[in-house]
């Protein structure tokens, strides 16, 4: 379709992409950390889309099988929600993905 | 007003009360946090109540300063948020808290 069409190009075109919703503290914890590793993410408010907002919600989940908020690309690559990120950071994985991604 | 007497008594008669939405993941932890303390809280989940769900958090804001969810109750005594709610929890403040409400 040409919503998910849409979305693999964001995502391949962008190192970091996250979809959130501006009222929600699960997505301003990954848009805080990005921001504190000092990594711009193109971000997408989908509460602050109108009716494309709920449409682009659904084809995520088409994609990428989560239908939750904020959902999280790095380099092109689907890395989950707010849990999933927090633990690739405290992991030590995050940041080797962001600059993988940043060099490309 | 009515709906500001109908919380008043709400938080004194009972000694746990949520207000929370189903869909936020804050309010699930609020939630999860409780169950695992083998706490049964009163819950409200303000999306699944129609127009009140707005007009109650409206009135929460004015009755406590807080505009947000989760809002908790612990005897009567306004708690705050997840936030709140965990800090008292890892400072050992939360479950004397709790035991004092039980026991009234
Ligand atoms: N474990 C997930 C939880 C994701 C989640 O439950 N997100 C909520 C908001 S906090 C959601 O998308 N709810 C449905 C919605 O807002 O459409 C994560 O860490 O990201
Ligand atoms: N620090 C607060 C954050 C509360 C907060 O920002 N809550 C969000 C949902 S996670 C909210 O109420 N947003 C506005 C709304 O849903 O009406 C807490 O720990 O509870
Ligand atoms: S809406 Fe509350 S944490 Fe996402």
């Amino acid at each position: 379709s040409r919503l998910e069409d849409t979305i693999k190009k964001t995502v391949s075109d962008n190192p970091v992409v996250v979809y959130s919703k501006t009222w929600c503290s699960y997505s301003s914890e990954v848009k805080s950390l990005f921001k504190k590793l000092r990594v711009d993410p193109l971000v997408f408010e989908l509460d602050e889309m109108g009716p494309q907002g709920p449409q682009l919600q659904k084809v995520l989940e088409r994609i990428t099988g989560q239908s939750t908020v904020p959902n999280v690309f790095i380099g092109g690559k689907h890395i989950g929600g707010c849990s999933d990120t927090l633990k690739l950071y405290r992991n030590g994985e995050l940041e080797p993905l962001l600059s993988e991604a940043n060099t490309k």
